[in-house]
């Protein structure tokens, strides 16, 4: 089963075309196996973006470097899913 | 095992298996109503369901919702699960519910994507796609509603089997995509679908595959309107709405967009809650009030898709 401890979902919010393109171009570096939960679309529509835990510093660096705003949404992607499991073990019992 | 629908717990989220136990629980216990069609199989030969509600008669106008062609989009599944039991809750009570299905079928497919359901229960939670191998690459799945013959390979869809957004290798490769079409083609007389996702709080309608207004833009966009007003007035959950190109952002292939192209003018997607908290991760606490509010709108379509045959 896979494991997601310590990977982060961002809410990213691009205020021109520009920052859109170049989420756009982070997405596309496959070496860090991002995924966009919400696509970036246009300026002000935020963009969600789950980043696995041994990328989150370059992520974030990128981010700030380019004056990209984001804000964390989720904290620990496992906790959640632990937490989820949790809920539909007791809910079976 | 769920064995009643008076005991299964809809508030929380379930496997596939007790899904699929659970559908023929509902067809059990309401079988002048509801039947389970059978309509396929996914790629790993899972058997593709359909729920049919009908009062009888033949050649009747339907109309087709679907949740869970994404498979780690968990509440849309949970929510088909309270919505067709609601259905049959309603039927004979709600009058609204009755007229729809006095004189039209309803047809509804919960788990669009029953290989990624499963596989998000026993891998990876977070996985979107279908199952199926793609030659020559080392990453599976298809997105399947990408995989549509209407506007294939278009913007807002990738050619990279490695990326969440592949369209696959040709339209209708997919055959969870393929069963659903060939049952609507055969069909002959669906009138409306309604394709249900989540999360950004949307109510959407063709086109996403260009920027043009459908011909018909201007009704549903007061069908919308009118259901995402009736949906707030539930919990207050705000909904945005308007085509798919000018909401969020152009996409090619996609499921409403192939049906509207081919004669089904009442053509939505939902994208049900998230605030921007938990995305696809919702809490089972979430799913009944999410369902509690998404049926007015839902109602609110087909209330109209009645009302306005063609």
């Amino acid at each position: 089963e896979k494991l997601f401890v310590g990977d982060q979902v961002l809410r990213v919010t691009a205020r021109d075309e520009e920052q859109i393109a170049l989420l756009r171009v982070l997405g596309e570096r496959t070496e860090l196996q991002l995924d966009f939960w919400r696509h970036p679309a246009r300026p002000g529509l935020p963009a969600d973006l789950q980043v696995p835990f041994p990328c989150l510093q370059e992520v974030k660096t990128f981010l700030e470097s380019n004056n990209i705003s984001y804000s964390v949404m989720i904290e620990d992607v496992q906790e959640l899913l632990d937490e989820e499991k949790k809920t539909m073990n007791k809910s079976r019992r | 095992t769920e064995r009643s629908t008076s005991t299964f717990d809809f508030a929380s989220y379930h496997t596939l298996d007790e899904i699929y136990d659970w559908l023929n629980t509902l067809v059990a216990d309401h079988p002048n109503l509801v039947s389970k069609l059978h309509i396929g199989q996914s790629y790993e030969k899972r058997p593709l369901y359909v729920l049919k509600f009908s009062t009888g008669g033949s050649n009747r106008s339907a109309i087709w919702l679907d949740t869970g062609i994404h498979s780690r989009e968990w509440i849309t599944q949970a929510t088909g699960v309270w919505t067709a039991n609601k259905i049959v809750e309603e039927y004979g009570q709600d009058p609204s519910v009755t007229a729809i299905l006095d004189s039209m079928d309803i047809f509804f497919e919960i788990i669009v994507n029953p290989d990624g359901f499963a596989f998000t229960h026993s891998s990876n939670r977070l996985w979107r796609k279908t199952r199926s191998i793609n030659a020559g690459s080392p990453c599976v799945g298809v997105d399947p509603n990408r995989n549509w013959d209407a506007g294939f390979g278009g913007a807002g869809s990738s050619s990279n089997p490695c990326s969440e957004t592949y369209r696959g290798p040709y339209a209708h490769s997919e055959s969870e995509v393929k069963s659903i079409v060939d049952f609507i083609c055969g069909h002959g007389s669906v009138k409306s679908i309604i394709s249900i996702h989540s999360y950004s709080q949307m109510l959407l309608y063709p086109y996403g595959y260009k920027t043009v207004p459908a011909p018909n833009h201007q009704e549903l966009n007061e069908v919308a309107k009118k259901a995402v007003s009736d949906l707030a007035a539930v919990y207050g959950t705000k909904y945005t709405y308007g085509s798919i190109a000018d909401t969020i952002y152009m996409a090619g292939g996609t499921s409403v967009d192939w049906a509207y192209d081919n004669g089904v003018k009442y053509s939505f997607t939902f994208e049900l809650r998230d605030t921007g908290r938990y995305g696809f991760l919702l809490p089972s606490s979430q799913i009944i009030p999410t369902a509690t509010e998404t049926w007015p709108a839902l109602l609110d379509i087909m209330v109209h898709v009645l009302e306005h045959p063609y």
